[in-house]
């Protein structure tokens, strides 16, 4: 699979969705 | 207790791997399920075979050539014995999960130095759906109510006591499966009935994702999950799927998503060997080895990263495999019988 089909890729998904998420 | 040749049928030449039979226990009562714990021994810790019936768990201790003797008997006449439920890194530790139907509770087995003897405790009641082992001794179960979800994670203590309790948010969909995430202490992932992976943050209670992967393969369950290169690899497993014209009967699936996007892609399917094979039943997964047990009886195993079926333990003429388990890091499986035989092979 390609980053294409996946969309931008990011090494550090963990620590950024739980910035994000609601606590 | 000599070694077994094996006849494996392999869709696609000579095998690579194989199995390697070393020994055999017999439990006289029907087995419904086989795990492997790290226990204490003199000089540092072994590896014992625990078996569990309906109404009791035994733990099993090697004994030198290729033998087994039981060494402790659990018993647990109240209610049903479902499943034992393997927690990685623990030692002197069992931990079960009980019921009629769906499992009603969760209890250790364990041995108490202080007091010299085995005993049980409870660690949870409820309607519990799913429940998993983490390492560090934690243990994460959803159970449900007419009105609500719960997903809790508890930390045990070596005494058999639970340490602190942690929530985490439920998604809307019934949790069917969890698999931590390898490498990243704080990260689970779970499947749930409507089709869905979802992602927690275990620190905080978040739940951090829901990534939906459509209906092509129905009511999968999560076995294993690692993170790399930005990417989560989750492996799963399709209990109830059919055959189809273009993929065969499948087995295993290794799904790659991004949890930035939602986004997947399949990286690898591996499919039931063509013939007689019959379709997945149960199965388990250490690392990229897949196990399974098959409709016909025989127990296959695959290079989930190949897609590729390395071996195929035929039904023999004593009954049908019903279970099967990997044990110590991967390198022994466990191959059970409803009649309380179990073989371990060398993988």
């Amino acid at each position: 699979c390609s980053e294409s089909d996946l969309g931008p890729i990011s090494l550090n998904w963990f620590e950024e969705l739980s910035a994000e998420a609601p606590p | 207790d000599v070694a077994e040749p094996l006849t494996p049928v392999l869709p696609d030449g000579p095998r690579e791997e194989s199995l390697q039979f070393v020994s055999e226990l017999k439990d006289p009562s029907c087995s419904v399920d086989v795990s492997a714990v790290w226990w204490a021994a003199a000089g540092g810790r072994e590896l014992r075979v625990v078996t569990a019936s309906e109404s009791a768990v035994s733990l099993w201790e090697p004994r030198a050539p290729c033998c087994w003797a039981r060494v402790h008997t659990w018993r647990l006449p109240e209610i049903p014995v479902i499943q034992i439920v393997p927690l990685p890194d623990t030692c002197n530790l069992v931990c079960v999960a009980l019921g009629e139907l769906e499992i009603g509770e969760i209890r250790l087995l364990l041995y108490s130095s202080e007091t010299d003897s085995f005993k049980h405790s409870l660690v949870k009641t409820g309607n519990i759906k799913a429940v998993v082992g983490l390492k560090d001794w934690r243990l994460v179960s959803s159970s449900r109510t007419m009105q609500e979800q719960q997903v809790e994670m508890v930390s045990l203590s070596e005494t058999g006591g639970s340490k602190d309790w942690q929530t985490l948010m439920p998604p809307e969909e019934t949790v069917t499966a969890f698999a931590e995430v390898e490498g990243m202490r704080e990260a689970l992932v779970g499947t749930t009935a409507g089709n869905s992976i979802v992602v927690w943050n275990l620190k905080t209670g978040q739940l951090l994702r829901n990534m939906h992967v459509g209906y092509s393969y129905p009511a999968f369950i999560c076995h294993r999950a690692y993170s790399d290169s930005g990417l989560l690899f989750v492996v799963l497993s399709h209990p109830h799927a059919k055959e189809s014209e273009s993929c065969g009967s499948p087995a295993f699936r290794v799904v790659a998503f991004n949890p930035r996007t939602g986004r997947s892609a399949g990286v690898m399917f591996s499919c039931v060997p063509p013939g007689p094979a019959g379709r997945y039943l149960e199965g388990d997964v250490w690392d990229t080895a897949g196990a399974a047990v098959l409709t016909s009886g025989a127990v296959a195993v695959w290079d989930l990263l190949r897609g590729r079926c390395t071996a195929v333990l035929p039904p023999g003429p004593a009954g049908h495999w019903a279970l099967a388990r990997w044990a110590a890091g991967g390198a022994v499986l466990l191959a059970g019988r409803r009649d309380g035989t179990v073989q371990l092979y060398r993988y």
